[in-house]
Parts: structure tokens; C-alpha cells; sequence
């Protein structure tokens, strides 16, 4: 088990530091085991954008330690692929150029992995495959509505953002 | 393609029979605050089997269930059924299709409370995640005291 | 010092609730201290949006709680007004008519106090009265760029959005 | 008005003296994730008394000087000031304009480590706010672990 685990690590390792270097275009970041027990070791996660130094991801901006938490997932997906995966609003500290490298990264996985994404972003509705709006028109009571369906119509993003 | 169906009925706000259909790539979930679509999530994490009620932002399982509006009463059942498409050979099973359900009723003595709405019961100050709001209304609810006294 | 706490925290009280419901329109929403000793009590809040439960704000989404406690803030204002105010991308989980809502209580408020609002949002940036961009053109230094100042130019929002 | 005009220099991200000055009601500032807005309300709490460097991001309060970047060296001082216009009367002294100010030199064995580039020192994983980011990477790492397990 010990050694099944730093095998992983290990490839985890190398794929956070290469989606790190995309989604930041640029820069470097580290997962560190930190201790002697593979099995009881800590993580820590230190990451460098371009220009900036090598510091531990707490000294870092919101948007860019949300950058770096979505790059940790992808990592883990390039090791170990789940069919399908569930992201809530996890684009909303993205400025419109991080939710634009969110998208490419998100469009190149989705090939392979379904993907369920709640958001309140006009660009990541825009790249849905498929749209779904929920309404409480009356109180207290949530209905669904189908708002595109593959066909990428135009007027698809602006009566999503009606509804958001 | 795998994931193919989720139809939900008496969970959290969705009180009627609500069925969402999964395509290929990616399904975007959009609308207002507060109107059901970390509740869609929720539905998904639950008939999967998740155990917490903490992580559902309940405190007991039977949270989940519709629990009334305006114009409806309390349900007394909640249901999920997630429904997998199973080409790729993914599940280790013959099926090419595959359905996860999960259900919860009320408890009696559940059913009783809410006759007589014993309110909130015992939650307590959460946890509230923007950075601004950790300062208005942290966990600590020594913090939130500071403000106030910071008023007086 | 216990006398001064109840009849602040009364106030707080009644303000919360009117805030409450100017922002959502409707429902209401409770400070309650809990506890014998009011030097030692602990507070919570309840809310009830319409169409929804008195519950507490745990088991509210995420843009209603973030719109609650910015009532709370707002309330406080109103007992003890600050002569300046910082606000750090609180608008981010709001959806549009939220923000809305957020924007005309901070216009009405801004008659009294300063507030330095740092926001991704495009809504947000229209309302200022006067507009900073900040870059890091040079990698790793931080620059200030006037974008509008009182004039209420329409370009001014796409050029803020463009730094954004 | 109260609030008059805000100068940095050598905090954090802002290595060049920069003035903010403040006008009537709102004052927006907008940017890129990571340009710098975040450590202009870093500049104001900490000239107004923050006492605590982890509030600012930091380890110890001299992480708030610029510690360099590709084309600039670090600099050994910060120095933040903030000028209130006193028209309202609302700080109580006759003067008409009140300006707070606040250094911090680097320390001499600071600037040794500098130059021999110790790293991140004892910098532990952080709580990140978003919700899925809870997830993936909590504050306990026994839960980042797990996500590893998960994966193995
Ligand atoms: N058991 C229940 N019965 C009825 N309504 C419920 C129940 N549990 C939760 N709700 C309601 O569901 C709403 C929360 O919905 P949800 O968290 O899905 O919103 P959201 O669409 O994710 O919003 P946001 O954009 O703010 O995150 C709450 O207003 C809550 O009152
Ligand atoms: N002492 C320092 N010297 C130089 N740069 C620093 C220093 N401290 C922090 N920084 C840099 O400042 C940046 C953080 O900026 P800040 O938090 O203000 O971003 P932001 O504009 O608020 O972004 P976001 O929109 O993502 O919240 C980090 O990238 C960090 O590397
Ligand atoms: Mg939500
Ligand atoms: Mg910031």
C-alpha cells in the first residue's frame, strides 16, 4: 500500500506541476510529501506564478490559489480518471482570462469525464455542451428547465443569464 | 458517455418529480441565488451515499426531505434515482445500465414536530465561506461579540 | 459596560431585520443572543428568505448567506456608522439581481460613509463614483492606473473590464 | 469626506511609491486575479494597527516588504501612509488633515536569509475558501491524503 502510494504521488506530482505550467502559463509549483512515513506524511503545496516567488500557496491571491486548487484536481484526474465529476461555482474569484484557460483545460478533460458544472458566469455557460436552468418561480419550490441542448444557439447564453 | 439520468423527487426544494437528462462533455447547472442547483448536487452526493448530514447542511438525514412551502405541505419521503449508462464497461456488471437509488422518510416523531415547529433546534453559527463574511460572522462567536461591542 | 451591550445589540436587532428585508425583499431574519449573561452570550442568526423556512443560516445557499451577512454589516453601519469601509469581493457569489439590490443599498449608504470596493464584477464597477485599475504589466510589481474619475464615462467600464 | 488619499511604498507587490487619493462615495478598484488589489486593503489594515501577520498572509510582519521580483532586488523597507481630511471633526484633535504612518525595516539575519533563498520556511498548507477547494485542499491533511488514497 506504502509503495502503491508513492508510485501515485509521484505521478500526481508530475502532472500538477505540468497543469500548474498551462493554466498559469508559466511559473512552477510542488507537491511536497513532508515527513519520513509515506503513509503518515503531511502535503503542502507551494507554488511560483511567473514573476513571483516559490512561497507556500497561503501567501498567494484568491484567484490564484482557486487556479491552483483546480490544477490539483486535474492532476489527480490525469492519474486516476472518475467518469464524471460535480464543480460548483468553483470559477467565481476567476477573472475573465483564468475562466477563459479554466474553460480550454475543462473542454480538453470533458472529452473523457462528464462533467456537471454549476456556475454564475456567462463565458462557462457559454462553453456547456449542454444548459440546464432552475427557477423557484413559485415560492419555495425549485423546477428544472432545459435551456440549450447541443445546439449552441446564440440567444442560449443570454436567457441562461436571465435566469442567473 | 456514463452518467445518463438523475431524477429527483421530495429532496430539499425539488418536491416534484424533476428528471435531468446528462449528455456528453459538459452540462452547465445556471440560475438566482438560493433557487436549487447546489440542491441538484446535493442529490447526486447523497444517492451516492454520502453519510454526512453535516455535509448536506443538515443536521439529521431526514433534512433532506421537502420540508414545506407556501403553497405545499411537508413530504414525507425523499428520492433519488441516478441511472449510469454502462457501454464502457465501467461498473463491474453484465448491465449496460445501472440505477443507484436511495430513499429516506420521515420519522413519526419528525412527522409531530413539524406540526408543532420546534423552529430551528440547535444550529448553531456556521461557518460562512467569503473572506468578508468570516469577519461579520465567524465561527467564533466570540469574534461576532467583538463587533458588537466594537459598536456599543 | 452590560447595559450599553443590550441596548447596541437592540438596535443591531431591529436594523438586521429591516436590512434584511429591503435586500430580499421580503421574508425576516433574527439576532438571537443566547444565554443568561449578556456579556457572555453567544449569537446566532436565523433567516428566513420568502417562500422558505426560518432556519439557521447554515442550511441557506451560499449567495443568500453571503446577501445576510452583508445585511448584518450594513445594520451595524447603521448603529454605529463607520466614516470608511472595505470591502473585498463580496459580490462574487451574488447573482445579477443580487448584486443589484447590494449596489443600490451601498449608493445609499455612500451619502455617509467612503467605501473602497474591490470587485471582479462588471455591475459593481459601473456604480463607483471613481475607478482604480491595478496591473502587473511588470512581472511581480503592482501598478495604479486611474480608470475614471467622476465622469461616468460608458467606456470606463469596458476599460476596467478589460484590466480585469 | 474623510478618507483623503492612501501612499504605498515597498508593500508587498507595490515596490513603486503609489498614491491612491479618495473622492466622494464609492471608490472601485478592479484587476487581474493576483495584480495587487487585495494587498491595497492589506496596505490600509495594517497602517491602521493589524497586528497580526497571518491576518496579512504572512509569517512574521516583515513578509509585507517587496521581497523582489525578476527585475527588481527586495527592498529592506516598507512604509505605508494614510491622510484623513478632519473637516467632520470625527478625530478628535483641531487639526484639519491627520496622516497615519507606518514602516517596517528588514531585519539584518532577514536579509541574510534572503540571499541564501531558505525557501518557504515552515509555510503549512492553508485554508483555501471555495467549497470544492475545501475539498481538494483542506486544512487537514488528512483529507489531501485521502484524495491521494482515493486516487491510488
Ligand atoms: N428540506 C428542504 N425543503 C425545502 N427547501 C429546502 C430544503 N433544504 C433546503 N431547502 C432550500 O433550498 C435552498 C438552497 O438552495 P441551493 O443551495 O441549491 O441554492 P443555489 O441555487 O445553490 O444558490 P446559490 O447560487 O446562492 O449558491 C434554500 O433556500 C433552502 O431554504
Ligand atoms: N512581500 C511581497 N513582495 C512581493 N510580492 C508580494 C509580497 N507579498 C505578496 N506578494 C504578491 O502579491 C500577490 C497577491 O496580490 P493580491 O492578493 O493583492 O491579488 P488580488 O489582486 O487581490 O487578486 P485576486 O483577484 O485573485 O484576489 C501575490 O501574487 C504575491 O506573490
Ligand atoms: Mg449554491
Ligand atoms: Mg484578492
Amino acid at each position: 500500500a506504502s509503495q502503491l502510494f508513492v508510485e501515485t504521488f509521484g505521478k500526481v506530482q508530475q502532472h500538477f506541476r505540468d497543469v500548474f505550467r498551462t493554466l498559469f502559463e508559466g511559473g512552477d509549483a510542488e507537491l511536497r510529501a513532508v515527513g519520513e512515513d509515506p503513509l503518515e506524511c503531511e502535503i503542502e503545496i507551494v507554488a511560483k506564478p511567473r514573476g513571483k516567488h516559490l512561497q507556500s500557496i497561503s501567501l498567494m491571491s484568491g484567484g490564484e490559489r482557486a487556479l491552483t486548487a483546480i490544477a490539483l484536481l486535474f492532476a489527480i484526474y490525469l492519474v486516476k480518471p472518475s467518469p464524471f465529476c460535480l464543480l460548483d461555482e468553483v470559477d467565481a474569484p476567476l477573472d475573465d482570462a483564468n475562466v477563459e484557460r479554466f474553460i480550454r483545460m475543462l473542454r480538453r478533460f470533458s472529452k473523457h469525464t462528464q462533467f456537471v458544472v454549476i456556475t454564475h458566469n456567462k463565458q462557462t455557460m457559454e462553453a456547456a455542451n449542454c444548459l440546464y436552468g432552475v427557477t423557484m418561480q413559485e415560492l419555495g419550490v425549485s423546477k428544472l428547465v432545459s435551456v440549450r441542448f447541443d445546439t449552441r444557439a446564440n440567444g442560449a447564453a443570454e436567457d441562461a443569464a436571465e435566469l442567473a | 458517455m456514463f452518467l445518463h439520468k438523475l431524477e429527483i423527487q421530495g429532496f430539499k426544494s425539488f418536491v416534484e418529480r424533476t428528471e435531468v437528462g446528462f449528455g456528453e462533455g459538459i452540462t452547465g447547472v445556471v440560475g438566482p441565488n438560493g433557487c436549487g442547483k447546489t440542491n441538484v448536487s446535493d442529490a447526486i452526493r447523497w444517492v451516492m451515499g454520502e453519510q454526512s448530514a453535516h455535509q448536506l447542511r443538515g443536521d439529521s438525514m431526514e433534512d433532506v426531505i421537502f420540508s414545506g412551502s407556501p403553497g405545499r405541505k411537508p413530504l414525507g419521503l425523499a428520492e433519488v434515482h441516478l441511472t449510469f449508462r454502462n457501454d464502457r464497461g465501467i461498473l463491474p456488471t453484465e448491465f449496460s445500465e445501472v440505477t443507484v437509488s436511495r430513499r429516506v422518510f420521515r420519522s413519526l416523531r419528525d412527522i409531530r414536530d413539524l406540526f408543532f415547529d420546534t423552529g430551528m433546534g440547535s444550529h448553531a453559527y456556521s461557518v460562512i465561506e467569503r473572506q468578508m463574511v468570516d469577519h461579520v460572522l465567524s465561527d467564533n462567536s466570540g469574534h461576532r461579540r467583538f463587533l458588537f461591542e466594537e459598536a456599543s
